[in-house]
Protein backbone atom coordinates (compact mmCIF):
# COMPACT_ATOMS: atom_id res chain seq x y z
CA UNK A 1 0.00 0.00 0.00
CA UNK A 2 0.81 3.70 -0.18
CA UNK A 3 3.21 3.73 -2.83
CA UNK A 4 5.10 7.45 -2.82
CA UNK A 5 5.75 9.17 -6.58
CA UNK A 6 7.76 12.87 -6.75
CA UNK A 7 7.19 14.69 -9.63
CA UNK A 8 10.17 16.78 -9.99
CA UNK A 9 12.54 17.92 -12.91
CA UNK A 10 14.71 21.24 -11.66
CA UNK A 11 13.41 23.22 -15.44
CA UNK A 12 11.13 25.68 -14.34
CA UNK A 13 7.21 25.67 -16.27
CA UNK A 14 7.32 21.82 -17.90
CA UNK A 15 4.00 20.42 -16.22
CA UNK A 16 4.93 19.06 -12.96
CA UNK A 17 1.94 20.85 -11.37
CA UNK A 18 -0.20 20.11 -14.23
CA UNK A 19 0.94 16.40 -13.65
CA UNK A 20 0.42 16.12 -10.21
CA UNK A 21 -2.82 17.74 -10.24
CA UNK A 22 -4.11 15.60 -13.49
CA UNK A 23 -2.86 12.64 -12.08
CA UNK A 24 -4.04 12.31 -8.64
CA UNK A 25 -7.43 13.52 -10.31
CA UNK A 26 -7.84 11.18 -12.70
CA UNK A 27 -6.74 8.14 -10.17
CA UNK A 28 -9.20 9.26 -7.89
CA UNK A 29 -12.14 9.18 -10.13
CA UNK A 30 -10.91 5.69 -11.06
CA UNK A 31 -11.25 4.76 -7.32
CA UNK A 32 -8.10 4.88 -5.97
CA UNK A 33 -7.53 6.96 -2.72
CA UNK A 34 -4.84 9.62 -3.72
CA UNK A 35 -3.04 12.40 -1.21
CA UNK A 36 -1.00 15.05 -3.26
CA UNK A 37 2.18 16.91 -1.21
CA UNK A 38 2.60 20.30 -2.23
CA UNK A 39 6.52 20.73 -1.74
CA UNK A 40 6.62 24.28 -3.94
CA UNK A 41 6.71 27.52 -2.34
CA UNK A 42 4.52 28.79 -5.22
CA UNK A 43 1.38 26.88 -3.30
CA UNK A 44 0.42 25.66 -7.20
CA UNK A 45 -0.88 22.36 -6.38
CA UNK A 46 -2.79 23.45 -3.90
CA UNK A 47 -4.41 26.26 -5.77
CA UNK A 48 -4.94 24.45 -8.69
CA UNK A 49 -6.78 22.19 -6.62
CA UNK A 50 -9.45 24.91 -5.34
CA UNK A 51 -8.10 24.81 -2.30
CA UNK A 52 -6.62 27.99 0.05
CA UNK A 53 -4.96 27.80 3.38
CA UNK A 54 -6.96 29.16 6.48
CA UNK A 55 -5.19 31.02 9.33
CA UNK A 56 -3.56 28.63 11.38
CA UNK A 57 -4.23 26.01 9.11
CA UNK A 58 -0.76 23.71 9.36
CA UNK A 59 1.12 23.01 5.84
CA UNK A 60 3.68 21.10 5.00
CA UNK A 61 5.98 23.21 6.21
CA UNK A 62 4.71 22.91 9.96
CA UNK A 63 5.59 19.37 9.43
CA UNK A 64 8.36 19.33 7.85
CA UNK A 65 9.54 21.89 11.01
CA UNK A 66 8.03 19.56 13.44
CA UNK A 67 5.19 21.93 14.05
CA UNK A 68 2.14 19.52 13.08
CA UNK A 69 1.94 16.14 12.32
CA UNK A 70 1.30 15.08 8.59
CA UNK A 71 -1.88 13.42 9.84
CA UNK A 72 -3.30 16.65 10.92
CA UNK A 73 -2.28 18.53 7.84
CA UNK A 74 -4.38 16.96 5.60
CA UNK A 75 -7.27 18.78 3.62
CA UNK A 76 -10.06 16.99 1.76
CA UNK A 77 -10.37 17.95 -1.71
CA UNK A 78 -13.60 19.03 -3.81
CA UNK A 79 -12.61 15.37 -5.46
CA UNK A 80 -13.86 12.33 -3.99
CA UNK A 81 -10.57 10.23 -2.93
CA UNK A 82 -8.54 12.98 -3.59
CA UNK A 83 -6.76 15.05 -0.19
CA UNK A 84 -4.18 17.34 -0.16
CA UNK A 85 -1.29 18.61 2.47
CA UNK A 86 -1.11 22.14 1.44
CA UNK A 87 1.96 24.35 0.45
CA UNK A 88 2.53 27.84 0.69
CA UNK A 89 5.65 30.68 0.82
CA UNK A 90 6.67 29.42 4.20
CA UNK A 91 8.41 26.36 2.51
CA UNK A 92 11.09 28.94 1.06
CA UNK A 93 12.52 29.53 4.60
CA UNK A 94 12.45 25.74 5.39
CA UNK A 95 15.41 25.70 2.76
CA UNK A 96 17.13 28.02 4.93
CA UNK A 97 15.95 26.55 8.05
CA UNK A 98 16.87 23.03 7.44
CA UNK A 99 20.41 23.14 6.53
CA UNK A 100 21.74 23.12 9.97
CA UNK A 101 19.55 20.26 11.46
CA UNK A 102 20.21 16.76 11.48
CA UNK A 103 18.72 14.14 8.89
CA UNK A 104 17.43 17.34 7.06
CA UNK A 105 17.14 15.31 4.26
CA UNK A 106 14.73 12.86 5.75
CA UNK A 107 11.73 15.31 7.46
CA UNK A 108 9.57 14.38 4.58
CA UNK A 109 10.36 10.71 4.79
CA UNK A 110 9.46 10.39 8.28
CA UNK A 111 6.78 12.35 8.47
CA UNK A 112 5.02 10.65 4.97
CA UNK A 113 6.07 7.43 6.67
CA UNK A 114 2.92 7.60 9.52
CA UNK A 115 0.00 8.28 6.59
CA UNK A 116 1.04 6.60 3.09
CA UNK A 117 -0.47 3.33 4.30
CA UNK A 118 -3.70 5.05 4.24
CA UNK A 119 -3.67 5.97 0.30
CA UNK A 120 -3.32 3.88 -2.58
CA UNK A 121 -0.43 6.33 -3.99
CA UNK A 122 0.93 9.63 -2.77
CA UNK A 123 2.29 12.10 -5.34
CA UNK A 124 4.63 15.04 -4.43
CA UNK A 125 4.91 18.16 -5.96
CA UNK A 126 8.21 19.20 -6.42
CA UNK A 127 9.68 23.10 -6.69
CA UNK A 128 12.25 23.53 -9.73
CA UNK A 129 15.03 23.20 -8.18
CA UNK A 130 17.31 20.75 -6.68
CA UNK A 131 17.50 21.89 -3.37
CA UNK A 132 16.71 20.63 0.04
CA UNK A 133 12.58 20.64 -0.62
CA UNK A 134 13.83 18.38 -3.24
CA UNK A 135 16.22 16.07 -2.05
CA UNK A 136 13.43 15.74 0.98
CA UNK A 137 11.10 14.44 -1.89
CA UNK A 138 13.47 12.00 -3.54
CA UNK A 139 14.36 10.56 -0.32
CA UNK A 140 10.35 10.49 0.92
CA UNK A 141 9.56 8.97 -2.62
CA UNK A 142 9.67 5.24 -3.85
CA UNK A 143 10.09 6.33 -7.68
CA UNK A 144 10.16 9.50 -9.20
CA UNK A 145 8.37 10.81 -12.63
CA UNK A 146 10.05 13.50 -14.43
CA UNK A 147 7.55 15.54 -16.86
CA UNK A 148 10.04 16.78 -19.74
CA UNK A 149 8.80 19.43 -22.16
CA UNK A 150 9.64 18.92 -25.40
CA UNK A 151 11.94 21.52 -25.87
CA UNK A 152 16.11 22.04 -26.00
CA UNK A 153 16.42 23.42 -22.16
CA UNK A 154 14.12 20.75 -20.68
CA UNK A 155 16.41 17.77 -22.68
CA UNK A 156 19.30 19.84 -21.43
CA UNK A 157 18.61 19.77 -17.72
CA UNK A 158 17.82 15.99 -18.17
CA UNK A 159 21.25 14.83 -17.68
CA UNK A 160 21.82 16.87 -14.34
CA UNK A 161 18.39 15.79 -12.75
CA UNK A 162 19.31 11.81 -13.65
CA UNK A 163 23.05 12.51 -11.88
CA UNK A 164 21.08 13.94 -8.83
CA UNK A 165 18.80 10.86 -8.80
CA UNK A 166 21.83 8.50 -8.65
CA UNK A 167 23.25 10.57 -6.03
CA UNK A 168 20.00 10.26 -3.64
CA UNK A 169 20.11 6.34 -4.57
CA UNK A 170 23.53 5.90 -3.13
CA UNK A 171 23.49 7.91 -0.30
CA UNK A 172 20.15 8.80 1.19
CA UNK A 173 17.16 6.48 -0.68
CA UNK A 174 18.88 3.21 -2.09
CA UNK A 175 14.96 1.92 -3.37
CA UNK A 176 14.46 4.89 -5.32
CA UNK A 177 13.13 3.72 -9.23
CA UNK A 178 12.30 5.37 -12.08
CA UNK A 179 8.79 6.03 -12.21
CA UNK A 180 8.92 7.48 -15.86
CA UNK A 181 9.66 9.80 -18.12
CA UNK A 182 6.44 11.60 -19.67
CA UNK A 183 6.28 13.85 -22.62
CA UNK A 184 4.07 17.13 -21.85
CA UNK A 185 3.02 19.91 -24.11
CA UNK A 186 4.12 17.68 -27.01
CA UNK A 187 3.13 19.42 -30.38
CA UNK A 188 3.30 17.18 -33.35
CA UNK A 189 3.15 19.61 -35.96
CA UNK A 190 6.42 21.42 -34.70
CA UNK A 191 10.00 20.00 -35.52
CA UNK A 192 11.26 21.01 -32.30
CA UNK A 193 8.87 18.76 -30.28
CA UNK A 194 9.72 15.81 -32.78
CA UNK A 195 13.38 16.61 -32.44
CA UNK A 196 12.97 15.93 -28.82
CA UNK A 197 10.77 12.91 -28.82
CA UNK A 198 13.46 10.99 -31.22
CA UNK A 199 16.51 11.98 -28.90
CA UNK A 200 14.29 10.89 -25.70
CA UNK A 201 13.42 7.73 -27.96
CA UNK A 202 16.77 6.79 -28.47
CA UNK A 203 18.22 6.87 -25.02
CA UNK A 204 15.94 6.63 -22.64
CA UNK A 205 13.16 4.52 -24.22
CA UNK A 206 12.83 2.05 -21.45
CA UNK A 207 11.85 4.80 -18.87
CA UNK A 208 9.52 6.69 -21.50
CA UNK A 209 5.62 6.26 -20.56
CA UNK A 210 3.61 5.64 -23.86
CA UNK A 211 1.52 8.11 -23.04
CA UNK A 212 2.16 11.57 -24.22
CA UNK A 213 0.65 14.44 -23.50
CA UNK A 214 -0.61 17.20 -26.19
CA UNK A 215 -0.11 21.47 -25.84
CA UNK A 216 -3.45 22.02 -24.81
CA UNK A 217 -4.64 25.09 -23.54
CA UNK A 218 -8.09 23.69 -21.37
CA UNK A 219 -5.15 22.18 -19.04
CA UNK A 220 -3.80 25.97 -18.48
CA UNK A 221 -7.48 27.16 -18.54
CA UNK A 222 -8.45 24.96 -15.51
CA UNK A 223 -6.38 25.68 -12.98
CA UNK A 224 -8.01 29.47 -13.19
CA UNK A 225 -11.23 27.52 -12.19
CA UNK A 226 -9.29 25.41 -9.14
CA UNK A 227 -10.45 22.36 -10.97
CA UNK A 228 -8.54 19.63 -12.78
CA UNK A 229 -9.01 18.62 -16.15
CA UNK A 230 -11.42 15.95 -15.61
CA UNK A 231 -13.82 18.66 -13.28
CA UNK A 232 -13.21 21.69 -16.07
CA UNK A 233 -13.15 19.50 -19.52
CA UNK A 234 -13.34 15.69 -19.42
CA UNK A 235 -13.71 16.18 -23.23
CA UNK A 236 -10.58 18.08 -23.92
CA UNK A 237 -7.41 16.21 -25.66
CA UNK A 238 -6.03 17.40 -22.44
CA UNK A 239 -8.29 15.30 -19.68
CA UNK A 240 -8.05 12.27 -22.10
CA UNK A 241 -4.02 12.48 -21.74
CA UNK A 242 -3.68 12.25 -18.47
CA UNK A 243 -6.78 9.63 -17.92
CA UNK A 244 -4.18 7.55 -20.32
CA UNK A 245 -1.75 8.03 -18.50
CA UNK A 246 -3.84 7.05 -14.88
CA UNK A 247 -4.42 3.77 -16.33
CA UNK A 248 -0.93 3.03 -17.20
CA UNK A 249 -0.19 3.57 -13.49
CA UNK A 250 -2.83 1.72 -12.47
CA UNK A 251 -1.39 -1.01 -14.52
CA UNK A 252 1.92 -0.86 -12.77
CA UNK A 253 0.30 -0.49 -9.15
CA UNK A 254 -1.67 -3.36 -9.57
CA UNK B 1 27.62 53.73 -16.84
CA UNK B 2 26.95 49.90 -16.22
CA UNK B 3 23.39 49.56 -15.72
CA UNK B 4 22.44 46.40 -13.80
CA UNK B 5 19.07 44.79 -14.21
CA UNK B 6 17.95 41.73 -12.99
CA UNK B 7 15.62 39.13 -14.87
CA UNK B 8 13.53 37.63 -12.28
CA UNK B 9 10.78 35.23 -11.36
CA UNK B 10 10.40 32.85 -8.98
CA UNK B 11 8.01 30.72 -11.50
CA UNK B 12 9.60 28.48 -13.18
CA UNK B 13 9.65 28.40 -17.69
CA UNK B 14 7.95 32.04 -17.50
CA UNK B 15 11.06 33.47 -20.71
CA UNK B 16 13.85 34.42 -18.07
CA UNK B 17 16.41 32.93 -20.16
CA UNK B 18 15.34 33.58 -23.36
CA UNK B 19 14.48 37.58 -22.57
CA UNK B 20 18.32 37.67 -20.75
CA UNK B 21 19.61 36.60 -24.34
CA UNK B 22 17.98 37.90 -26.42
CA UNK B 23 17.70 41.84 -25.02
CA UNK B 24 20.93 41.27 -24.57
CA UNK B 25 22.14 40.23 -28.16
CA UNK B 26 19.51 42.80 -29.41
CA UNK B 27 20.98 45.63 -27.07
CA UNK B 28 24.37 44.25 -28.57
CA UNK B 29 23.89 44.82 -31.93
CA UNK B 30 22.53 48.49 -31.72
CA UNK B 31 26.42 48.87 -30.22
CA UNK B 32 25.57 48.64 -26.28
CA UNK B 33 28.34 46.73 -24.14
CA UNK B 34 26.34 44.11 -22.30
CA UNK B 35 27.57 41.81 -19.74
CA UNK B 36 25.22 38.78 -19.26
CA UNK B 37 25.54 37.00 -15.64
CA UNK B 38 24.12 33.78 -15.62
CA UNK B 39 23.28 32.89 -11.94
CA UNK B 40 20.59 30.04 -12.69
CA UNK B 41 22.75 26.33 -11.78
CA UNK B 42 21.16 25.00 -15.36
CA UNK B 43 23.25 27.39 -16.93
CA UNK B 44 20.85 27.82 -19.84
CA UNK B 45 22.25 31.48 -20.87
CA UNK B 46 25.45 30.24 -21.10
CA UNK B 47 24.28 27.19 -23.26
CA UNK B 48 21.92 29.41 -25.13
CA UNK B 49 24.87 31.52 -26.01
CA UNK B 50 26.95 29.08 -27.34
CA UNK B 51 29.19 28.84 -24.05
CA UNK B 52 30.83 25.96 -23.06
CA UNK B 53 33.25 26.14 -19.61
CA UNK B 54 36.31 24.79 -19.79
CA UNK B 55 37.84 22.65 -16.97
CA UNK B 56 39.23 25.25 -15.12
CA UNK B 57 37.57 28.48 -16.22
CA UNK B 58 36.08 30.51 -13.20
CA UNK B 59 32.35 30.76 -13.60
CA UNK B 60 29.88 32.88 -11.29
CA UNK B 61 29.93 30.33 -8.63
CA UNK B 62 33.97 31.34 -7.88
CA UNK B 63 32.72 35.10 -7.62
CA UNK B 64 30.52 34.44 -4.91
CA UNK B 65 32.86 32.20 -2.79
CA UNK B 66 35.23 34.64 -3.18
CA UNK B 67 38.06 32.20 -5.44
CA UNK B 68 37.65 34.44 -8.72
CA UNK B 69 37.56 37.89 -9.72
CA UNK B 70 34.80 38.75 -11.68
CA UNK B 71 36.93 40.31 -14.56
CA UNK B 72 38.94 36.73 -14.50
CA UNK B 73 35.70 35.00 -15.33
CA UNK B 74 34.21 36.71 -18.11
CA UNK B 75 33.72 34.95 -21.82
CA UNK B 76 33.55 36.65 -24.86
CA UNK B 77 30.25 35.63 -26.97
CA UNK B 78 30.14 35.26 -30.68
CA UNK B 79 28.12 38.44 -30.70
CA UNK B 80 30.51 41.65 -30.55
CA UNK B 81 29.71 43.48 -27.77
CA UNK B 82 28.41 40.98 -25.78
CA UNK B 83 30.09 39.29 -22.57
CA UNK B 84 28.90 36.34 -20.42
CA UNK B 85 30.39 35.60 -16.56
CA UNK B 86 28.88 31.78 -17.09
CA UNK B 87 27.05 29.67 -14.46
CA UNK B 88 26.93 26.13 -14.02
CA UNK B 89 25.38 22.95 -11.83
CA UNK B 90 28.01 24.14 -8.68
CA UNK B 91 25.76 27.19 -8.31
CA UNK B 92 22.85 25.00 -6.56
CA UNK B 93 26.53 24.26 -3.59
CA UNK B 94 26.19 28.03 -3.24
CA UNK B 95 22.83 28.07 -2.09
CA UNK B 96 23.69 26.27 0.81
CA UNK B 97 27.33 27.29 1.46
CA UNK B 98 26.50 31.08 1.58
CA UNK B 99 23.90 30.23 3.97
CA UNK B 100 26.25 30.69 7.16
CA UNK B 101 28.40 33.50 5.36
CA UNK B 102 28.57 36.80 7.04
CA UNK B 103 26.65 39.13 4.19
CA UNK B 104 25.74 36.49 2.38
CA UNK B 105 23.68 38.35 -0.11
CA UNK B 106 25.81 41.24 -0.60
CA UNK B 107 28.87 39.29 -2.49
CA UNK B 108 27.46 39.59 -6.17
CA UNK B 109 26.74 42.71 -5.46
CA UNK B 110 30.50 43.80 -4.08
CA UNK B 111 31.80 41.61 -7.22
CA UNK B 112 29.78 43.05 -10.25
CA UNK B 113 30.57 46.77 -8.64
CA UNK B 114 34.01 46.45 -9.82
CA UNK B 115 33.31 46.18 -13.56
CA UNK B 116 29.97 47.47 -13.96
CA UNK B 117 31.48 50.72 -15.47
CA UNK B 118 32.97 48.91 -18.35
CA UNK B 119 29.42 48.25 -19.68
CA UNK B 120 26.48 49.79 -20.69
CA UNK B 121 24.18 47.19 -19.04
CA UNK B 122 24.80 44.07 -16.67
CA UNK B 123 22.00 42.13 -17.39
CA UNK B 124 21.06 39.21 -14.88
CA UNK B 125 19.36 35.83 -15.42
CA UNK B 126 18.01 34.37 -12.23
CA UNK B 127 16.95 31.06 -11.14
CA UNK B 128 13.37 30.21 -10.83
CA UNK B 129 13.06 30.57 -6.99
CA UNK B 130 13.55 33.11 -4.53
CA UNK B 131 16.55 31.74 -2.86
CA UNK B 132 19.73 32.82 -1.76
CA UNK B 133 20.88 33.37 -5.42
CA UNK B 134 18.25 35.50 -6.54
CA UNK B 135 18.44 37.72 -3.23
CA UNK B 136 22.24 38.14 -4.07
CA UNK B 137 21.08 39.21 -7.75
CA UNK B 138 18.16 41.73 -6.14
CA UNK B 139 20.24 43.08 -4.02
CA UNK B 140 23.19 43.77 -6.71
CA UNK B 141 20.91 45.19 -9.17
CA UNK B 142 19.58 48.63 -9.82
CA UNK B 143 16.32 47.29 -11.42
CA UNK B 144 14.26 44.40 -11.57
CA UNK B 145 12.33 43.17 -14.67
CA UNK B 146 9.71 40.88 -14.64
CA UNK B 147 8.57 38.21 -17.55
CA UNK B 148 5.43 37.23 -17.05
CA UNK B 149 3.82 34.29 -18.72
CA UNK B 150 0.31 34.99 -19.90
CA UNK B 151 -1.13 32.02 -17.80
CA UNK B 152 -2.66 31.91 -14.38
CA UNK B 153 0.12 30.53 -12.54
CA UNK B 154 2.34 33.10 -13.38
CA UNK B 155 -0.31 35.63 -12.39
CA UNK B 156 -0.65 34.38 -8.85
CA UNK B 157 3.18 34.35 -8.15
CA UNK B 158 3.39 37.95 -9.62
CA UNK B 159 2.13 39.07 -5.55
CA UNK B 160 4.72 36.64 -3.74
CA UNK B 161 7.60 38.22 -6.41
CA UNK B 162 5.72 41.68 -5.52
CA UNK B 163 6.36 41.07 -1.99
CA UNK B 164 10.13 40.04 -2.01
CA UNK B 165 11.27 43.00 -3.95
CA UNK B 166 9.84 45.22 -1.54
CA UNK B 167 11.23 43.18 1.61
CA UNK B 168 14.98 43.60 -0.35
CA UNK B 169 14.28 46.87 -1.01
CA UNK B 170 13.79 47.60 2.88
CA UNK B 171 16.28 45.96 4.12
CA UNK B 172 19.18 45.16 1.58
CA UNK B 173 18.94 47.79 -1.39
CA UNK B 174 17.06 50.85 -1.13
CA UNK B 175 17.80 51.21 -4.50
CA UNK B 176 15.63 48.94 -6.19
CA UNK B 177 13.61 49.84 -8.68
CA UNK B 178 11.03 48.44 -11.24
CA UNK B 179 12.21 47.99 -14.52
CA UNK B 180 8.94 46.58 -15.69
CA UNK B 181 7.22 43.55 -16.46
CA UNK B 182 7.22 42.06 -19.61
CA UNK B 183 4.05 39.91 -21.17
CA UNK B 184 5.99 36.61 -22.68
CA UNK B 185 3.72 33.98 -24.81
CA UNK B 186 1.44 36.09 -25.61
CA UNK B 187 -1.16 34.58 -27.93
CA UNK B 188 -3.77 37.11 -29.21
CA UNK B 189 -5.99 34.21 -29.85
CA UNK B 190 -5.95 32.72 -27.23
CA UNK B 191 -8.50 34.04 -24.27
CA UNK B 192 -6.57 33.20 -21.29
CA UNK B 193 -3.29 35.14 -22.58
CA UNK B 194 -6.44 37.91 -23.28
CA UNK B 195 -7.33 37.54 -19.54
CA UNK B 196 -4.17 38.03 -17.87
CA UNK B 197 -3.33 41.08 -20.09
CA UNK B 198 -6.46 42.41 -19.34
CA UNK B 199 -5.82 42.06 -15.55
CA UNK B 200 -2.30 42.99 -15.87
CA UNK B 201 -3.33 46.20 -17.49
CA UNK B 202 -5.38 47.00 -15.14
CA UNK B 203 -3.44 46.49 -11.96
CA UNK B 204 -0.14 47.18 -13.04
CA UNK B 205 -0.38 49.41 -16.27
CA UNK B 206 2.58 52.16 -15.58
CA UNK B 207 5.13 49.21 -15.05
CA UNK B 208 3.92 47.29 -18.45
CA UNK B 209 6.46 47.51 -21.01
CA UNK B 210 4.35 48.51 -24.45
CA UNK B 211 6.47 45.68 -26.33
CA UNK B 212 4.69 42.15 -26.07
CA UNK B 213 6.71 39.11 -26.69
CA UNK B 214 4.46 36.40 -28.71
CA UNK B 215 4.43 33.03 -28.91
CA UNK B 216 6.94 32.17 -31.37
CA UNK B 217 8.44 28.45 -32.03
CA UNK B 218 11.52 30.55 -33.63
CA UNK B 219 12.47 31.80 -30.27
CA UNK B 220 12.39 28.06 -28.64
CA UNK B 221 14.33 26.28 -31.71
CA UNK B 222 17.17 29.09 -31.48
CA UNK B 223 19.07 27.86 -27.81
CA UNK B 224 19.95 24.10 -29.53
CA UNK B 225 21.92 26.13 -31.81
CA UNK B 226 23.70 28.64 -28.81
CA UNK B 227 22.52 31.32 -31.03
CA UNK B 228 19.89 34.51 -30.24
CA UNK B 229 16.75 35.28 -32.10
CA UNK B 230 18.90 38.01 -33.67
CA UNK B 231 21.36 35.60 -35.33
CA UNK B 232 19.16 32.13 -35.86
CA UNK B 233 16.39 34.24 -37.75
CA UNK B 234 16.38 37.86 -37.93
CA UNK B 235 12.98 37.93 -39.62
CA UNK B 236 10.78 36.10 -37.18
CA UNK B 237 7.82 37.66 -34.75
CA UNK B 238 9.93 37.17 -31.92
CA UNK B 239 13.57 38.63 -33.45
CA UNK B 240 11.32 41.91 -34.23
CA UNK B 241 9.66 41.58 -30.44
CA UNK B 242 12.86 41.64 -28.75
CA UNK B 243 14.62 44.06 -30.91
CA UNK B 244 11.37 46.80 -29.97
CA UNK B 245 12.13 45.67 -26.52
CA UNK B 246 15.73 47.08 -26.84
CA UNK B 247 14.48 50.34 -28.81
CA UNK B 248 12.30 50.74 -25.83
CA UNK B 249 15.14 49.82 -22.84
CA UNK B 250 17.64 52.15 -24.88
CA UNK B 251 15.11 55.25 -24.76
CA UNK B 252 15.03 54.96 -21.23
CA UNK B 253 18.77 54.51 -20.49
CA UNK B 254 19.71 57.50 -22.34
N1 LIG C 1 0.09 20.13 -21.79
C1 LIG C 1 -0.07 21.43 -21.57
N2 LIG C 1 -0.62 22.19 -22.53
C2 LIG C 1 -0.77 23.54 -22.34
N3 LIG C 1 -0.38 24.20 -21.23
C3 LIG C 1 0.17 23.49 -20.25
C4 LIG C 1 0.35 22.07 -20.34
N4 LIG C 1 0.92 21.63 -19.19
C5 LIG C 1 1.10 22.73 -18.42
N5 LIG C 1 0.63 23.84 -19.04
C6 LIG C 1 0.70 25.23 -18.56
O1 LIG C 1 2.07 25.61 -18.67
C7 LIG C 1 2.48 26.32 -17.50
C8 LIG C 1 3.58 25.51 -16.80
O2 LIG C 1 3.07 24.30 -16.28
P1 LIG C 1 3.24 23.92 -14.73
O3 LIG C 1 3.04 25.11 -13.89
O4 LIG C 1 2.42 22.73 -14.45
O5 LIG C 1 4.78 23.53 -14.76
P2 LIG C 1 5.72 23.28 -13.49
O6 LIG C 1 6.83 22.42 -13.97
O7 LIG C 1 4.93 22.83 -12.35
O8 LIG C 1 6.27 24.79 -13.23
P3 LIG C 1 7.23 25.22 -12.00
O9 LIG C 1 8.60 24.81 -12.46
O10 LIG C 1 7.06 26.72 -11.90
O11 LIG C 1 6.76 24.50 -10.79
C9 LIG C 1 1.24 26.50 -16.64
O12 LIG C 1 0.69 27.76 -16.92
C10 LIG C 1 0.31 25.37 -17.11
O13 LIG C 1 -1.03 25.72 -16.97
N1 LIG D 1 8.02 33.73 -26.61
C1 LIG D 1 8.28 32.42 -26.66
N2 LIG D 1 7.67 31.66 -27.60
C2 LIG D 1 7.92 30.32 -27.63
N3 LIG D 1 8.72 29.65 -26.79
C3 LIG D 1 9.35 30.36 -25.85
C4 LIG D 1 9.19 31.78 -25.72
N4 LIG D 1 9.95 32.21 -24.69
C5 LIG D 1 10.55 31.12 -24.19
N5 LIG D 1 10.21 30.01 -24.89
C6 LIG D 1 10.60 28.61 -24.61
O1 LIG D 1 9.88 28.22 -23.43
C7 LIG D 1 10.73 27.52 -22.53
C8 LIG D 1 10.85 28.34 -21.24
O2 LIG D 1 11.55 29.53 -21.47
P1 LIG D 1 12.85 29.91 -20.60
O3 LIG D 1 13.69 28.71 -20.39
O4 LIG D 1 13.48 31.10 -21.21
O5 LIG D 1 12.12 30.31 -19.25
P2 LIG D 1 12.81 30.54 -17.82
O6 LIG D 1 11.89 31.41 -17.07
O7 LIG D 1 14.21 31.00 -18.00
O8 LIG D 1 12.80 29.04 -17.22
P3 LIG D 1 13.46 28.59 -15.80
O9 LIG D 1 12.43 29.00 -14.78
O10 LIG D 1 13.62 27.11 -15.92
O11 LIG D 1 14.75 29.32 -15.68
C9 LIG D 1 12.07 27.34 -23.25
O12 LIG D 1 12.06 26.07 -23.87
C10 LIG D 1 12.08 28.46 -24.29
O13 LIG D 1 12.81 28.11 -25.41
MG1 LIG E 1 4.90 23.64 -10.39
MG1 LIG F 1 15.96 30.22 -17.14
Amino acid sequence: MGKIIAIANQKGGVGKTTTAINLSSALAFAEAKVLVVDMDPQGNATSGLGVSLEEGQPSIYDVLIGRAEAKDSIIHTSVENLDIIPGNINLSAAEIELVTEISRETKLKKALAKISDDYTLVIIDCPPSLGLLTVNSLTAANSVLIPLQCEYYAMEGLGQLLNTIGLIRESLNEELEMEGILLTMHNPSNNLSKEVQKQVEEYFSESLFKTIIPRNVKLAEAPSFGQSIIEYDLKSKGAASYIDLAKEMLERIS
